[in-house]
């Protein structure tokens, strides 16, 4: 799931 | 990571860092709103669930680990330590958080990209931490003299939506398939600034905007603020006491 768009965000 | 996003993560860090300052050295919440800060640690807490499963960077994982450590001792000073909680203003501080909390697990359940217990989660926290601020913003009308430790820490939280905002548009641009509804968005948002509401029409409009798309949640979340925003700023070039109008 961590490769949504966004994920690599707080 | 682009600079945009990292001034916004240091605002929000600075956010956090003034309201501990406040608590933990004057010992006092006067003019914070408990339900806010409970719905950030739930924020939070369903947000962050891939902390110890999926590794981006060491940044990553130390700030969630500051975020998460951060609101849950918010909530326990205010609740539970002799000093800070008598300070506390239960009266004023009446917003009924669950009002917030099912309609955004009912979106996220309906609304999302992946049907998955983290996925779910993460878009929970999403269309949440839009509206978490809204109990901060109903206390700080209701109490009108707010002191400028609570001052700060809005405005602090609200330069981090902004920052947040320019950091999308920015990857809007450089990874073709980062965001796809920030046009219609912004669109928005100019007709909505035209009209120049104020916060409780905001609220309403925000949940007809929330139904959107979990992007959307980010600039209503700003939007909020934009009130705030103005009477900080006035009280800060005319150097009078923050106040806000009904």
């Amino acid at each position: 799931s961590s490769k949504q768009p966004g994920h690599d965000e707080l | 990571m682009n600079v945009f996003r990292l001034a916004g993560d240091m605002t929000h860090l600075i956010s956090v860092l003034v309201l501990l300052l406040k608590i933990h050295t004057i010992k006092s919440c006067a003019g914070v709103s408990l339900k806010t800060q409970e719905l950030y640690a739930l924020v939070f807490s369903t947000r962050y669930l891939d902390i110890f499963t999926d590794f981006t960077s060491l940044y990553n994982t130390v700030m969630k680990l500051i975020f998460l450590g951060s609101s849950f001792s918010i909530v326990w000073y205010m609740r539970h330590h002799k000093l800070v909680q008598r300070s506390y203003d239960k009266d004023h501080d009446t917003f009924r958080h669950q009002f917030l909390v099912l309609p955004c697990l009912i979106l996220a359940l309906l609304i999302h990209e992946q049907f998955t217990f983290k996925e779910v989660m993460w878009t929970f926290s999403i269309y949440l931490e839009a509206v978490a601020i809204l109990p901060q913003l109903v206390l700080l009308q209701r109490t009108r003299n707010i002191d400028n430790l609570t001052g700060q820490y809005v405005f602090f939280l609200g330069a981090y939506r902004s920052l947040y905002i320019l950091n999308w548009i920015y990857r809007y641009f450089t990874e073709p398939h980062y965001v796809h509804w920030i046009s219609t968005t912004s669109m928005f948002c100019v007709v909505l600034f035209c009209f120049g509401f104020t916060i409780f029409k905001w609220y309403l409009i925000s949940v007809l905007l929330l139904t959107l798309s979990a992007w959307m949640s980010g600039f209503v979340q700003t939007l909020l603020y934009a009130d705030f925003f103005y009477y900080y700023i006035n009280s800060w070039k005319n150097n009078v006491k923050l106040t806000l109008q009904a």
